[in-house]
């Protein structure tokens, strides 16, 4: 990406540990990769890791080199839809993005027709990629994820990068919980989505506590694309506009007083701009001001040189489209339309795409799923936030800028937002975590970039930690965390029994005939060591306390002494003991218990916080009381 | 029922891999021949490097069969996720 490394304090000269960075290998479960991308080059890289047991599936001209070092494609319905590849070779631009997001090599000028130029880079430039196709033009089958999974655990990766979901699920019934599990398992930390379903509340989705759950925020470069009218007046949309219109003016329509009334569609339907709704000879050669963000294919369908859209969905992201096209908030899209009904030949331009600085980033998108977690309430989710807002980075040659019908543009580089974006710029950050502390389990990585996470504020998300988790990824401090709250597959286990689920089953998942739910066995959810805390009440009047038990392992100083400061949810009472941690050796671990007490305020979220400090590190953990609904 | 007749593909988990040697196929056609199910059809794949699970099609009455079966974690619907 040229711009999210920089914005997240991450620049080009940050210090690396090239040897152990070029060991790393990312395996990213996708659509698969474009391998010629400029991203993917294998100049100046070494043999393979020794560690890798991967294999690369070489068919329909696709090779790996010393950088894609491995690649294989799942289809376990065997049908092929129309332009899909049966090869790793990404025919969809998802992939490459997401690769090169959390592992691409340093390009230069990279951009989309101009825009978001820079230096594209993923977080790990040195580390050598496995690409597990699993995703398809119709999805992304359980079968074939969990088929992936089961070849990169034993293929050798040293981080999995899933941006991909669906609803929240029963872990052991859910390909990726199940996937992520034996992944920690083995060693690997599983990077996913929290999904695109936000603002609405219990939309996150790959709650499980093994995996790391990432929210999606804005970075302080914003593309607008301006329409200017006749009369002079000008007004700045959200839009990724690569054209360049020709003439100074074109004839400006209403999409309600365009309909296709041949085909039958009404003045209701066709101010949407909704398939077939215009009339081709009233549209032609025109801009069409439409009732509603959509595709832009119907107005291209119709023969319009352009569009402007308007309502107030999504405000805080720009969308391409396959013309020229920019999207207006209600009120400047009401004056438009003013213009257009006062006006005896209205007419328009929309201008190329210019960027802007956002002084609000970051804050969380408002399609960014939020919590609280249907499966365990008591276990936030998201974890934390990373960039995931018109993110530039490698595309497919085999599509378009959108994908979209009358779309010519074939583009190297393309600039997309969604979950899918902010996850692998977590995984790259795991990664060049695991570059530094490569015997660190996934647990502590995870604890690592949650504890370093930059706090974000309730003020501009009204969700709060339902929105950012821990805060903003920090992949710089995240190195030296200070302290990990750490945790295995017994730990987890040990969870799962508090969960209810059944000795048989949790036998079979371990693979360890010994291991039983017995009352010391049978943690409650506050007791896995988790580096957040949630509390969950059932109504609003009704009093709460909850005691977390907490391990810490130093991974700082080797003597140093932590000391605890709390902030409490409001309405609450926060008691850590021992509010002192003397720490004398590295590795060596102590624990406290944090109670938490009080009466949730109903509607909202109360947000609190434990800081462990020794004054270099602040091990942050953010604590959450709310009523469930 | 037409319904408990038609078949549909389930995911099989059945955990961690066994100890020892093991032969994924061979089990998972086994436990499919247990339920009835013309096993060399129905077994679509195998998990059987890092987990152990199978992808099969299975009517209604076959599911709940292996459902109960040893050595099985759960038996879910092989539905599709979604780029985010």
């Amino acid at each position: 990406t040229t711009r999210s490394w920089d914005f997240m304090g991450f620049p080009q000269g940050v210090r690396r540990a090239a040897g152990p960075e070029s060991d790393i290998i990312v395996g990213m479960l996708d659509t698969g990769v474009w391998p010629e991308s400029e991203s993917f080059s294998d100049e100046g890289f070494g043999p393979l890791p020794s560690k890798w047991k991967g294999s690369c599936q070489s068919p329909a001209n696709f090779t790996c080199n010393n950088k894609i070092i491995g690649a294989k494609y799942y289809k376990s319905d065997g049908d092929f839809g129309q332009g899909e590849i049966d090869s790793p070779r990404d025919s969809e631009g998802h992939g490459s993005h997401t690769a090169s997001t959390a592992a691409g090599r340093l390009v230069s000028d990279a951009n989309l027709f101009g825009l978001g130029s820079g230096t594209a880079r993923g977080a790990v430039p040195g580390a050598r990629i496995a690409v597990y196709k699993i995703c398809w033009s119709g999805g992304c089958s359980e079968a074939d994820i969990l088929a992936a999974f089961d070849d990169a655990i034993a293929d050798g990766v040293d981080i999995i990068s899933l941006s991909v979901g669906g609803g929240a699920l029963d872990y052991f019934e859910d390909s990726i919980a199940i996937g992520a599990f034996h992944s920690m398992k083995n060693g690997i930390l599983t990077s996913n989505s929290g999904g695109n379903s936000g603002p609405d509340p219990e939309t996150i989705s790959n709650v499980s506590p093994w995996s790391l759950t990432v929210a999606a925020s804005t970075i302080d470069r914003k593309f607008v694309a301006k329409v200017k009218l006749d009369n002079s007046k000008a007004y700045e949309g959200m839009a990724i506009n690569t054209f360049i219109l020709n003439q100074s003016m074109y004839p400006l329509v209403y999409g309600g007083d365009v309909p296709n009334t041949r085909q039958g569609f009404t003045r209701e339907e066709s101010r949407y701009c909704i398939f077939g709704s215009l009339d081709k000879t009233l549209v032609n050669g025109t801009i069409v001001l439409c009732d509603a963000l959509a595709t832009g294919e119907e107005p291209l369908n119709a023969g319009a040189v352009g569009t402007v859209m308007q309502d107030d969905r999504y405000l805080d992201l720009a969308f391409s489209f396959p013309l020229p096209a920019t999207y207006l908030n209600l009120s400047d899209g009401g004056e438009v339309y003013n213009y257009i009904n006062t006006t005896s030949e209205p007419t328009a331009i929309i201008e190329k795409s210019t960027e802007i600085k956002d002084e609000l980033a970051p804050f969380v998108v408002s399609f960014s799923s939020r919590g609280p977690n249907t499966i365990t309430s008591d276990i936030l989710k998201p974890d934390l936030t990373a960039p995931g807002v018109d993110i530039l980075a490698a595309w497919s040659l085999a599509t378009t800028v959108t994908g979209d019908e009358g779309d010519t543009r074939v583009v190297p580089y393309n600039i997309i937002s969604g979950t899918s974006m902010s996850c692998p710029h977590a995984t790259g950050a795991a990664a060049y975590v695991k570059s530094f502390n490569p015997t660190w389990s996934p647990a502590a990585i995870k604890s690592a970039l949650m504890t370093t996470a930059s706090p974000m504020t309730a003020a501009i998300n009204n969700d709060a930690e339902f929105a950012y988790g821990a805060g903003h990824i920090d992949p710089v401090k995240a190195v030296n965390p200070g302290l990990v709250y750490d945790a295995g597959e017994a730990d987890y286990v040990k969870f799962l029994c508090g969960q209810g689920y059944s000795d048989k089953s949790l036998r079979l998942v371990t693979g360890d005939n010994s291991s039983f739910c017995s009352e010391s066995n049978n943690a409650t959810v506050w007791d896995l060591n988790y580096p957040s805390f949630a509390i969950s009440s059932s109504s609003k009047t009704e009093s709460v306390t909850r005691v977390f038990h907490r391990t810490v392992t130093n991974v700082g100083s080797p003597v140093s002494v932590y000391k605890a400061t709390v902030v409490a949810p409001p309405g609450f009472t926060v008691v850590v003991e021992p509010s002192v941690l003397s720490f004398k050796a590295m590795g060596q671990k102590l624990a406290f218990a944090v109670t938490v007490s009080g009466v949730a305020a109903s509607g909202s979220v109360g947000s609190g916080s434990l800081v462990w400090d020794d004054g270099v590190s602040q091990v942050r953990s953010p604590i959450v009381a709310f009523v469930a609904s | 029922s037409e319904s408990d007749q038609k078949a549909n593909t389930y995911i099989v988990y059945m955990g961690d891999l066994p100890k020892g040697d093991f032969s994924a196929s061979s089990l998972h056609t086994s436990m499919l021949q247990q339920v009835g199910s013309r096993a060399s059809e129905s077994l679509i794949r195998s998990y059987k490097r890092s987990f152990n699970g199978f992808v099969a099609k299975l009517t209604e009455e076959e599911r709940k069969k292996l459902a109960s079966m040893e050595g099985v974690v759960s038996v879910f619907p092989n539905e599709k996720k979604k780029l985010h």
